[in-house]
C-alpha cells in the first residue's frame, strides 16, 4: 500500500466520520442529501460482495464493514431518527435515483472486464460512485448558507477521489500489468465532477467567507 | 500488502 492510497482511504474515513458527528452530534442532517447516502449504500453493497468470498487483509476487511455499515446508518439516521429526520430538506433534494442507477447498470452489462455476476456487480458500483455525488452537489448548490460541517464533508469526499488518482499513478509504474482503464476512467469522471465545487470552496477559504455556490 | 489483484482497492 503507497502513501497516496492510505491517505485517500484516510480522507474517506474522515468524511464519513465528519458526516455521522454532524448528524450524532448536532442531530441535524440539513444541507445532507439522502440521495446521494442512499447510493453510496447501494454502491458499497454491490461493490463488497467479495467481503464473504474473498479474504484480502485485515485492514481490507475492517475498512469495508466502516464503510457498509456506515452508509446504512447514515441513511437509517435520516429516513427513520425520531430527530434527525425533521431537519432533511425532502423538497429540496428531488433528484431522481433512478436516472443514475438504470444508465450505470446498463453500462456495467456492457462495459466490464468478466462477465460474472460478481464482476459486473463491482463494475456497477464504480459507475454508480462515479456519479453519486450528483444529488449532493445539486442539493448545496440550492441552499443557501452551506454548513462548515457539510461542506467539510464534500471536501473530503473530493480529496479522497483526487489522491486515489495519484495512488493509481503510482502503482502503474511500480506494479507490472497494473493497468484498469474501468477503474480509473470513473475514478477520474467522478474526481472532475468535484472541481467547480473545489473551486468554490477554494475561494471562500482565501476569502473567509462562507460557502456558497452560484446557481 | 500489495497485491496486484483489481479488488484490493475500497
Amino acid at each position: 500500500m503507497n502513501i497516496f492510497r492510505l491517505a485517500g482511504d484516510m480522507t474517506h474515513l474522515a468524511s464519513v466520520l465528519v458526516l455521522l458527528l454532524k448528524i450524532h452530534t448536532i442531530k441535524s442532517c440539513a444541507g445532507v442529501s439522502l440521495k446521494t447516502q442512499e447510493l453510496y449504500a447501494l454502491v458499497f453493497a454491490t461493490r463488497y460482495l467479495d467481503i464473504v468470498t474473498d479474504f484480502i487483509s485485515v485492514y481490507n476487511t475492517v475498512m469495508k464493514l466502516i464503510f457498509l455499515g456506515s452508509s446504512f446508518s447514515i441513511v437509517w439516521y435520516i429516513r427513520h431518527h425520531r430527530v434527525v429526520r425533521r431537519s432533511y430538506d425532502k423538497d429540496q433534494d428531488t433528484f431522481r435515483h433512478y436516472l443514475l442507477m438504470i444508465p450505470c447498470m446498463l453500462l456495467a452489462l456492457f462495459v466490464h472486464e468478466k462477465f460474472t455476476f460478481k464482476e459486473v456487480m463491482w463494475t456497477f458500483s464504480l459507475y454508480l460512485e462515479a456519479v453519486a455525488i450528483l444529488p449532493q452537489l445539486v442539493l448545496l448548490q440550492r441552499t443557501r448558507n452551506i454548513d462548515n460541517l457539510t461542506g467539510q464533508y464534500v471536501f473530503l469526499l473530493g480529496a479522497y477521489r483526487g489522491l486515489y488518482i495519484f495512488n493509481w499513478i503510482y502503482r502503474y509504474f511500480t506494479e507490472p500489468h497494473f493497468v484498469h482503464w474501468i477503474t480509473w476512467i470513473a475514478g477520474v469522471v467522478q474526481t472532475l465532477l468535484y472541481a467547480d465545487f473545489f473551486y468554490y470552496y477554494f475561494e471562500s477559504w482565501k476569502n473567509n467567507v462562507r460557502l456558497q455556490l452560484p446557481a | 500488502f500489495s497485491s496486484a489483484s483489481s479488488h484490493d482497492e475500497l
